[in-house]
């Protein structure tokens, strides 16, 4: 029997929403450390790694390992009947083909349920080692997204090229250029509008917009997002969600011939 | 220009 139960069904609603670009489909990993996710986009460029785990649900329960196929553009149709303010509780018995997920309104006046169909998935799962990074820039997750989209004007490609003075993110193409400059800005009252920078080394990567674009889609989740670079090291772009895990997406760099 | 490379010639198949 799986059961998991969150107070804030929206959260997992903006997690579909800044995975469904990426993917059509995923399995969902349910064990008792919680939900796990890990899917390349059907081109193998970009990667989603999520992971929700179990004390940060309301409820939860897993008596045996369980791996849901899921179609996300389905999933999404569901979430779509939900309430900004409701309560989700997912339910799929122990081998079953279907899963259950109920809506409740806060009033406890409105219940929905709705059951989905699983899918068989080929799942191809990557092992990732661990990377010391070159450098890890944490900054506002709404200024990523605005430079990310301003930038995306003006190239396919941006590169994000990281010194002891800033970041710098860079698009070139048949308008002409763009450069936006951050420096590190520390704000003590308000961590979430800080720019930091952890270098080791410089580095700078080249990397498509389009894919910067999809994970940006992820800005709902959290005041901050972090990128972790390394020479010749997919970036890893990290989206904490308060309270319940993380979202990750890795994407492969392009390289000069 | 810069080629696009893919992860899985980063990281292994499990």
């Amino acid at each position: 029997m799986f059961e998991a139960r969150l107070v804030n069904s929206s959260t997992f609603r903006k997690v579909l929403d800044a995975i469904k670009d990426l993917l059509n489909e995923a399995s969902f990993d349910c064990s008792e450390n919680g939900i796990q996710l890990q899917a390349m986009d059907s081109s193998h460029v970009s990667l989603v790694s999520l992971n929700l785990k179990s004390d940060g649900f309301d409820k939860f329960r897993c008596d045996r390992n369980l791996t849901m196929g899921m179609n996300l553009t389905s999933l999404g149709k569901v979430f779509k009947c939900s309430g900004a303010d409701d309560t989700v509780t997912m339910k799929a018995q122990d081998y079953a083909d279907t899963v259950t997920f109920m809506f409740e309104s806060k009033k406890q006046d409105k219940i929905s349920d709705y059951e989905m169909k699983l899918m068989n998935l080929d799942q191809e799962h990557l092992g990732i080692p661990d990377t010391e990074f070159s450098c890890i820039i944490k900054m506002p997750s709404i200024e990523f997204a605005r430079i990310i989209r301003d930038l995306s004007q003006f190239g396919e490609s941006i590169v994000i090229s990281c010194t002891k003075e800033g970041v710098k993110f860079s698009a070139q193409g048949d308008i002409g250029t763009g450069n936006v400059k951050l420096a590190q800005t520390h704000n003590f009252d308000k961590e979430e509008e800080s720019v930091t920078i952890d270098l080791q080394e410089p580095v700078a990567l080249t990397f498509a917009c389009q894919y910067l674009n999809s994970f940006t889609k992820a800005t709902p989740l959290s005041n901050q997002v972090k990128l972790s670079m390394c020479e010749n090291v997919p970036l890893v772009v990290e989206y904490q969600i308060p309270e319940l895990g993380h979202l990750r997406f890795y994407l492969a760099p392009k390289i000069e011939e | 220009a810069a080629n696009q490379s893919t992860l899985t010639s980063f990281f292994k198949r499990k």
